[in-house]
């Protein structure tokens, strides 16, 4: 695993295990509309993406040592942060510039404009365009995808004493991979990247809430529970 | 917690069925 002689924490390793397979996408086949078809594929995706999301967030050392009332507010702040490291690591050298959401729904521009998703594109390619810059390893992107969940901001939090243990322990882990890689700047600028993840993670949000409730997209119950918690 | 029903079924526990 290290290319430095073995490192102790096993908080990476354990998340690279953890790691869930990419979904494909389930062609919507409800209605002729092309635009909406492809709209509706993409919400029973990140519905479906959003079960598994949930379930590897249990499986983060130290998550389900949270109170249950930690872990919704982390969840229910942090999940499209987690959900769109995966949306741009995956689209990184996607050919046109695609948003690659699964191998099976990979949307260019023209098609996000066409489905009400021009906003997203933009910002989601903005972000894909800085882990491209940054050339992130699977490492690395499976500690932001925790991390980003960790650092979420949920307020009120129940046990801060409990959260901030979990978020050192995941910054710990971090800053011990970059450093058995001879690194150590890189844990600093992955921190930096952090802030226009919550900014993509946002604007994702309001295009959801808008195309549901401007223009009656019907969405699944879990995505629109989440999608109302923000 | 009525709200956020799913979320919290599904963090209870990771075998009974949800409605999704």
């Amino acid at each position: 695993y290290s290319p430095c002689g073995g490192t102790r924490n096993k908080v990476i390793p354990h998340l690279l295990l953890t790691e869930p397979a990419p979904l494909a996408a389930n062609q919507d086949e409800s209605t002729n509309d092309s635009s909406l078809r492809t709209l509706l594929t993409l919400c029973d995706l990140l519905n479906r993406e959003l079960l598994v999301l949930i379930g590897w967030a249990k499986q983060i050392p130290g998550f389900s040592g949270l109170s249950l009332v930690d872990q919704m507010s982390l969840l229910q702040s942090g999940w499209m942060e987690a959900l769109l490291v995966g949306v741009a690591w995956r689209s990184q050298g996607a050919a046109r510039e695609e948003l690659v959401f699964a191998r099976n729904l990979r949307l260019d521009e023209g098609q996000c404009q066409a489905a009400g998703l021009a906003d997203l594109y933009e910002v989601l390619r903005h972000l894909t365009a800085k882990y491209e810059v940054m050339k992130l390893s699977p490492e690395e992107v499976v500690t932001l995808k925790a991390m980003a969940l960790a650092n979420s901001d949920a307020d009120p939090v129940d046990c801060p004493d409990s959260v901030q243990r979990f978020q050192d322990e995941l910054h710990e882990a971090l800053q011990e991979y970059e450093s058995s890689r001879r690194e150590q700047q890189r844990a600093g600028r992955l921190l930096m990247s952090l802030p226009l993840l919550r900014q993509t993670a946002d604007r994702a949000v309001q295009t959801f809430l808008r195309l549901h409730h401007h223009h009656r997209v019907p969405l699944h119950k879990l995505l629109l529970e989440m999608l109302d918690a923000k | 917690k009525e709200k956020h029903k799913i979320l919290h079924q599904l963090l209870q526990s990771s075998t009974s069925p949800v409605d999704l």
